[in-house]
C-alpha cells in the first residue's frame, strides 16, 4: 500500500549538501505495520513527511496504492491527504485558537463524510476519550500539557478514519502507562480495523512488539 | 538551594477547578539532582515553569537561595532568570528566525558576562559541539530535526552558566544513545560543576541513575 524506490531528498546549505534521505526503498504491505528507528536527525520525519504527500523529494519515487504520486499536482496532493491519511505531527501542529475538540473535528468539514455537527462532535468526543481526554475537550493547546496535545494530535489524525496513519514518536511526551494505551490503540487499529501505520519511534522495544522494525541512518535503510 | 511548600496552581475552565498543583513540598538539596516523573498531565512542567519564575502560583512559595520569590515583582524574576536559572522547555521555543548558533548566544547578550561578540560566538558553538551539533550551527529550527531542536534548546539553557537547570523531558525526542549522551552531559554538570537541576522526564530507568526521583500525580506528590 506504501512504496518507495529510490527515494531521497536533499538539502542544500551554501556548498554543503545534507542527505536527509537517501536513495530509500521500502515497503508496507496491505494491512502492515512498519516501526521506523534511527538517530537523532536521520531522516525519519522526512520518511515520513515525504511519504505523506506533505513534501516533495528530491528524487525518487513513492507508491501509494499503486499509484505513483506526482508531487507537482497540489490539488491531487490535497485529495490524497484528506481521503487517504492520517499524520500525527512529531510537534503536534495544532491550531492554536481553537478547543481539542475543535481541533478533532477540523479535518472532518473537508472529507464531508459526516454530514451533520453533532454527528462530527459526537465522533470527535469519542475519538478524545479513546486517547484519555474527555475530560479536556474545551481546552486550548495552550492549556495542555506537552502529552495531552500529543493525544490531541493523535486523535485529530484518526478524525476522517484514514487507510494509512503515519505517526512520527505519537509517544515521546508521554509516561509509559498512557504511551503503552497508545500503542494498544495503534495496534487495534492495525489488527481490528486494518489500517496501514507507519510509526516513527525512538522506542525500540516498543516497536519491535508492533510490527517490521526498519532503521534509518543518515538518511540510508540499514 | 530550590525549596517549595504548598505550592499550587489552581485553573479554572468555567465551574471546574483543575488542580495542576496541589500543596507541593519539595526540596533541592545544593549541589542536588532530582528528576520528576509521573503520568501525563500530572503537574510536572507546571512545577517547573512556576519554579522557573515563568508563571506565578495560586497559593503556596518557592524560595530560591534562600529567598522568597516575589512573583508581583516582574523585573527581580527576569533577573533571577537572567543570573541564575537555565530552562530547557517541553516545546523547544526557538526563535524561528535565528540560526542554531544565534539560539544559543542570545541569552548571553543579557548577562554581560562574556564581553565580545566573538567571546560569545565561541562559547556557543562550544556548547554546541558538546550537544553533537557542531555541523548544523547555521541551520534555522525549521531547518532541524525535532532531537535536534531540542538539543539546541539544552545547549541554550547552559548559555549563561546556570547554576540551577530546570530541564523539562530533555531526551523526550532523542534516541537512546542521543539521550544516554545528553543524560552523561547534565549528570556531569551536576557531580564536576555543581549544577542543582530538577529534570522532568519519562523514561524512569535513567532517572533512577541521575540522583532522588520524585513521583507526582494529579499536581501532588506521592
Ligand atoms: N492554562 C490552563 N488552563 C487549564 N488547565 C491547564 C492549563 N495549563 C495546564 N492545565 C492542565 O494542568 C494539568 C497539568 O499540566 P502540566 O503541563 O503540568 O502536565 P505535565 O505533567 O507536564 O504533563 P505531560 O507529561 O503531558 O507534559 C494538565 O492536566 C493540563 O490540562
Ligand atoms: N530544510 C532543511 N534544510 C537543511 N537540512 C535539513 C532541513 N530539514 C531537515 N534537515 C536535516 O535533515 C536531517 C534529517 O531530518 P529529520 O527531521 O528527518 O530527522 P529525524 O530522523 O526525524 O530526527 P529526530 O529523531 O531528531 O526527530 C537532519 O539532520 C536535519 O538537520
Ligand atoms: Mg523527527
Ligand atoms: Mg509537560
Amino acid at each position: 500500500t506504501v512504496e518507495t524506490k529510490e527515494l531521497s531528498k536533499y538539502y542544500w546549505m551554501g556548498n554543503e549538501k545534507v542527505a536527509a534521505l537517501d536513495a530509500v526503498d521500502m515497503k508496507v504491505e496491505e494491512g502492515g505495520f512498519i516501526s521506523v528507528v534511527g538517530p537523532s536527525g536521520s531522516g525519519k520525519s522526512t520518511l515520513l513527511t515525504v511519504i505523506g504527500c506533505l513534501d516533495a523529494p528530491t528524487a525518487g519515487e513513492v507508491y501509494l496504492n499503486g499509484t505513483r504520486v506526482d508531487y507537482r499536482d497540489k490539488k491531487s496532493l490535497v485529495l490524497l491527504r484528506r481521503k487517504f491519511l492520517g499524520f500525527v505531527f512529531q510537534t503536534f501542529n495544532l491550531i492554536p485558537a481553537m478547543t481539542a475538540v475543535e481541533n478533532v473535528e477540523y479535518p472532518m468539514y473537508f472529507n464531508k463524510v459526516l454530514k451533520t455537527k453533532s454527528e462530527r462532535r459526537a465522533h470527535a468526543r469519542k475519538l478524545l476519550a479513546m486517547v484519555g481526554l474527555e475530560k479536556r475537550l474545551e481546552h486550548l493547546p495552550s492549556e495542555l500539557s506537552g502529552g495531552e496535545q500529543q493525544r490531541i494530535a493523535i486523535a485529530r489524525a484518526l478524525a476522517n478514519d484514514p487507510k494509512l496513519i503515519l505517526a512520527d514518536e505519537p509517544t515521546g511526551n508521554l509516561d509509559s502507562g498512557t504511551g503503552k494505551s497508545i500503542l494498544d490503540l495503534l495496534k487495534r487499529l492495525n489488527e481490528e480495523e486494518g489500517k496501514n501505520i507507519v510509526m516513527v519511534t525512538h522506542d525500540l522495544e516498543s516497536a519491535k512488539r508492533m510490527g517490521k522494525v526498519i532503521r534509518i541512518m543518515d538518511g540510508r535503510i540499514q
